[in-house]
């Protein structure tokens, strides 16, 4: 049975969609995984980031997650290209599931119903969540073992982890118990701009303690070139310091998986 | 009657609540309009912005938006401290308000009903949209009469923008027929990324050509600074060039308003 991680923050571009599919092409690359990539994101940008390896269009995921009957996410997937890594197709109609999911009965547990095959065929599931606290994201968490929470150094997304690390210990009261927060990556980090820098680490640490996660990722311009050829870091620019240090996140929540 | 500029863009992260605040700031301070700025993101980020010299609480907007009768979103505003300039406070209840605005009837018509008192006290009104294009931020475009699409250079950020042009042209058509397009305005601009930056900035002129400002935003840590302090850019380091840069953002649509 698959560990299910989602990737969560409710602020937006503190690097949910390059730290999933980072994460995923890692475990799949370099640990031998069966990974499967959910884009719980009407964005789809999980699709862009990959988008020269993997088909265009697919079976769509929002008629799976509205779907009453016994469909379930594996239905909509397809290849990416890399050796063992799967991931659910684009899906524009993936906007309007944020609404329809308002009225449905038991509407937090769609996707992990959905997951109960598809968890048989994987090893891991990454799951890409949207840059809100809506339907579409709490299904993600509720699906999920654990959660992953990138954090640039800015004020602004400081503040969206307090938010976040609250509905997650709401949602494993309630709704999932046995969710964890398998600690705040702190993504973007500018070496030139040490002072900002240290303000908000020491505020995170002070807030997170042993949450924060050893690993850091540096700003690294070929994150985003990678993106615009549509590959995986791994792929794009295998010797620079970003592939190494999500490499190094991969090493990690193996290693915590295992425990 | 003031004039209504939304600031929307899907890709979270972009650079909206800096450029909501900013150009508010810069209205209010150099052409001394008297300007709202309406926070329609749950994160509530513009008073994190300027929390320095805004009230921590006040009246709530999800109540006034939520509110059947008669209620104004001035009802529901609070001076910043800068003057010429007030905001909506901070209301964590208006993450309920995406889902509840839902099922109403005329529902994208909320905000622009609760402005038609409100517009009378001020000369521009800039919404600050939530990363998405649900129920708050489609609110946010029918209320305007413009609209503003910060981009940052990147393959993610270029496509949401034809996905928001899509929208609003939508919204032209069925609910809002005066909406248009200010301009694409190109935030995070990195002086020493120029490869990527030309691929996208050639890819924008591209797809919406004379719909890119003239003014672009370069990348500044000041701007992450004046957040972490809870004040303006203009406040904060009045002379640094995201300054002059907001400043000129200000002076020109000014201009195009006066058009
Ligand atoms: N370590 C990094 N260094 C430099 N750029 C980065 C880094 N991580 C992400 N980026 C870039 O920052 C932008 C935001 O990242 P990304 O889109 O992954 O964030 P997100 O949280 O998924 O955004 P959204 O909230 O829109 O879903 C992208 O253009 C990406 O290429
Ligand atoms: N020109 C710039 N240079 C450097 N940093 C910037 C610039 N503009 C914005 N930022 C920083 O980038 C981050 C994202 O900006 P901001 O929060 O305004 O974007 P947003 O589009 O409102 O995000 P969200 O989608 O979460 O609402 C913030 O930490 C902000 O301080
Ligand atoms: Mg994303
Ligand atoms: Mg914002």
């Amino acid at each position: 049975n698959a560990v299910v991680v989602a990737v969560a923050a409710q602020k937006g571009g503190v690097g949910k969609t390059t730290s999933a599919v980072s994460l995923a092409a890692a475990l799949a690359r370099f640990h031998g995984k069966r990974v499967l990539l959910v884009d719980l994101d009407p964005q789809g940008h999980v699709a862009t980031a990959l988008q020269s390896t993997m088909p265009a269009t697919g079976p769509s995921l929002a008629r799976v997650l509205q779907d009453e009957a016994e469909s379930e996410v594996l239905d909509a997937v397809v290849p990416t290209g890399i050796d063992g890594l799967d991931a659910t197709a684009y899906d524009a109609g993936l906007a309007a599931t944020e609404d329809l999911l308002g009225t449905r009965i038991g509407k937090e547990f769609v996707l992990r119903d959905k997951l109960r095959v598809t968890r048989t065929h994987y090893d891991v599931i990454v799951i890409d969540c949207p840059p809100n606290q809506g339907n579409l994201a709490i299904n993600g968490l509720v699906a999920a073992d654990q959660v992953l929470i990138p954090c640039d150094p800015s004020p602004l997304a400081l503040k969206g982890v307090a938010a976040l690390a609250q509905t997650v210990s709401t949602i494993a009261h309630r709704l999932n118990p046995q969710i964890d927060v398998l600690g705040v990556l702190l993504t973007r980090v500018d070496g030139r701009n040490t002072t900002l820098n240290e303000a908000i680490v020491s505020e995170i640490e002070e807030a997170f303690g042993p949450a924060l996660l050893p690993v850091r990722i540096g700003i690294n311009a070929s994150l985003a070139k990678a993106q615009h050829a549509g590959t995986d870091i791994f792929a794009f620019d295998p010797g620079c310091r970003a592939a190494q240090q999500y490499r190094e996140l991969a090493d990690h929540v193996v290693g915590q998986l295992a425990t």
